[in-house]
């Protein structure tokens, strides 16, 4: 479920910390 | 000023603040083959942010079930083993009534949290990996 990766890759990178 | 790597020693939630910190951290769990804890701790506090509303209601659905399936589903997973059968119960049924509400997937955050902190945390901090990179 290639789809299901992405959607879960891009809601993880929203809530890491943003680099300084 | 404090170095970032002696300010990750203060908490998790200090390492977690830190992109090097998590990128460590994250090269750690995966030697231990636990990296989906992280993983899973990041993908609930990014689905808290999505905001309900009519234009992403599918988006938040879909992004639900993906967290479900990947994390929740697989009982031999590590994030489906740190977290109590009451808890997996009440996110199943959130997703069979297609009730997503922001908050659900809270309990299961703060339990593989407090399993990061009593476990893999001061593992981390005495773990090589860490040592070396201080």
């Amino acid at each position: 479920l290639n789809s299901d990766e992405d959607l879960l890759q891009r809601c993880i990178g929203s809530a890491m910390p943003k680099r300084q | 000023p404090t170095p970032p790597y002696l300010k990750w020693a203060e908490s998790l939630h200090s390492l977690l603040d830190d992109q090097d910190g998590i990128n460590l951290f994250r090269t750690f769990l995966k030697q231990e083959d636990s990296a989906d804890l992280l993983d899973f701790w990041f993908a609930c506090s990014g689905f808290r942010k999505l905001e309900p509303c009519d234009s992403n209601e599918e988006k938040r659905l879909k992004l639900a079930k993906a967290i479900y399936r990947k994390y929740i589903l697989d009982n031999n997973g590590i994030v489906s083993r740190q977290t109590k059968p009451a808890t997996k119960s009440f996110i199943k049924d959130c997703i069979m009534k297609q009730h997503i509400d922001p908050a659900m997937f809270d309990q299961a955050q703060t339990e593989v949290q407090s399993m990061m902190e009593d476990n893999t945390y001061p593992l981390f901090l005495k773990s090589d990996i860490y040592l070396e990179y201080t």
